[in-house]
């Protein structure tokens, strides 16, 4: 089972053309392991980005150092997914 | 929920296929179930039937799941399938578009994916097909369609989550709705169904140019996201694919457009981007509740322009 202890879900929104350009080259870097949640489209529309405890740092520093701004839309994935779990459980014993 | 099947939560590929039983069961003269194929592992590719009657009726095709990580739409696929079940008869519009025509639904429409998002990896978005000479695995089933095949928005990279496939229609799960529709001849609308954008999209995605139909097809997404909208105030974009969110080529609806049917739309399901594919399941009937008014402008439409 492949957890995701640590990874984060980045809102980036994108102010213009020359940031998306260098989002897209961000997908391209397959060492980062970025999954693009949301692909960015034009300026002013958020992408999203899940990015792996080991890249969080070299792509907020990417981020910052290009002036691009963002937030941080999911804390710790895996959270959540535990979260998941835990209703899709209680749900099925529950007596219906 | 019905019997003993909760509409409100998450449910696993076994649990759904079950129900698509129970479903055929409660209505026999109304919903059937037939298989279109076989996955690339092997799992069988379900279809539900609703037809009241006549052969080869005109018909309409809804898909939901084929980016497997989308919760949302297999569960709002779910709901919505009852929905129509329970409505015919009760609901003057739904009853007039079965007394007219077919609708043909697909749920679970990449099941090995959505089987590895409850086994192995939540998150996992492509089918589970091998790649030649790749150690990664998987073709993102919504690049694999002879639209525009391997061209912007798509990947010709194995390990890509957009990665197009060696070839068009690669994907069995993809070769069997392009026979399917094919084979059938007469189907008039493919709206297929994922999330999380909120939007509603229809041709093109692979080229910038207008549909021939663009100003209908924009008129009836204006709509819909209206009536939409009406249910809980939750905000739509629409417009072509190019447009809306960026060149994508090789998808679905790209695809049943250029092969001759008008009526194809995309939905992007909710969220407004705090869970993402994550959406907590207490939100799955208010998510399908609102779509189904925007279904049924398309449907009713559909049939009342026949072409």
């Amino acid at each position: 089972e492949e957890l995701f202890v640590g990874h984060q879900v980045l809102r980036v929104t994108a102010d213009n053309e020359e940031h998306i350009a260098l989002l897209q080259g961000l997908a391209e870097q397959a060492e980062l392991q970025v999954d693009f949640w949301r692909h960015p489209t034009s300026p002013g529309n958020p992408a999203d980005l899940r990015v792996p405890f080991s890249s969080l740092q070299a792509v907020k520093i990417f981020l910052e150092s290009n002036g691009i701004p963002y937030s941080i839309m999911i804390q710790d994935v895996q959270e959540l997914l535990d979260e998941e779990k835990k209703t899709m459980l209680k749900s099925r014993r529950m007596e219906r | 929920s019905t019997g003993t099947f909760d509409f409100a939560s998450y449910h696993t590929i076994d649990e759904i296929y079950n129900w698509l039983d129970t479903l055929v069961e409660n209505h026999p003269h109304l919903v059937s179930k037939i298989q279109i194929g076989q996955s690339y592992e092997n799992r069988p590719l379900y279809v539900l039937k609703f037809s009241t009657g006549g052969s080869n009726r005109s018909a309409i095709w809804l898909d939901t799941g084929i980016h497997s990580r989308e919760w949302i739409t297999q569960a709002t696929g779910i709901w919505t399938a009852n929905k129509i079940a329970e409505e015919y008869g009760q609901d003057p519009s739904i009853t007039a578009i079965l007394d007219s025509m077919d609708i043909f639904f697909e749920i679970v429409t990449n099941p090995d994916g959505f089987a590895f998002t409850h086994s192995s990896n939540r998150l996992w978005r492509k089918t589970r097909s091998l790649n030649a000479g790749s150690s990664c695995v998987g073709v993102d089933a919504n690049r694999n369609w002879d639209a525009g095949f391997g061209g912007s928005g798509s990947s010709s990279n194995p390990c890509s989550e957009t990665y197009h496939g060696p070839y068009p229609n690669s994907e069995s799960e993809v070769k069997a709705i392009v026979d399917f529709i094919l084979g059938h001849g007469n189907v008039k609308s493919v709206i297929s169904i994922h999330s999380y954008s909120q939007m509603l999209l229809f041709p093109y995605g692979y080229k910038t140019e207008p549909a021939p139909d663009y100003q209908e097809l924009n008129e009836l997404a204006k709509k819909a996201v209206s009536d939409l909208a009406a249910v809980y105030g939750t905000k739509y974009t629409y417009g072509s694919i190019v447009d809306t969110i960026y060149q994508a080529d090789g998808t679905t609806v790209d695809w049943a457009y250029d092969n001759g049917v008008k009526y194809s739309f995309t939905f992007e399901l909710r969220d407004t981007g705090r869970y993402g594919f994550l959406l907590p399941s207490s939100q799955i009937i208010p998510t399908a509740t609102e779509t189904w008014p925007a279904l049924l402008d398309i449907m009713l439409h559909v049939l009342e322009h026949p072409y």
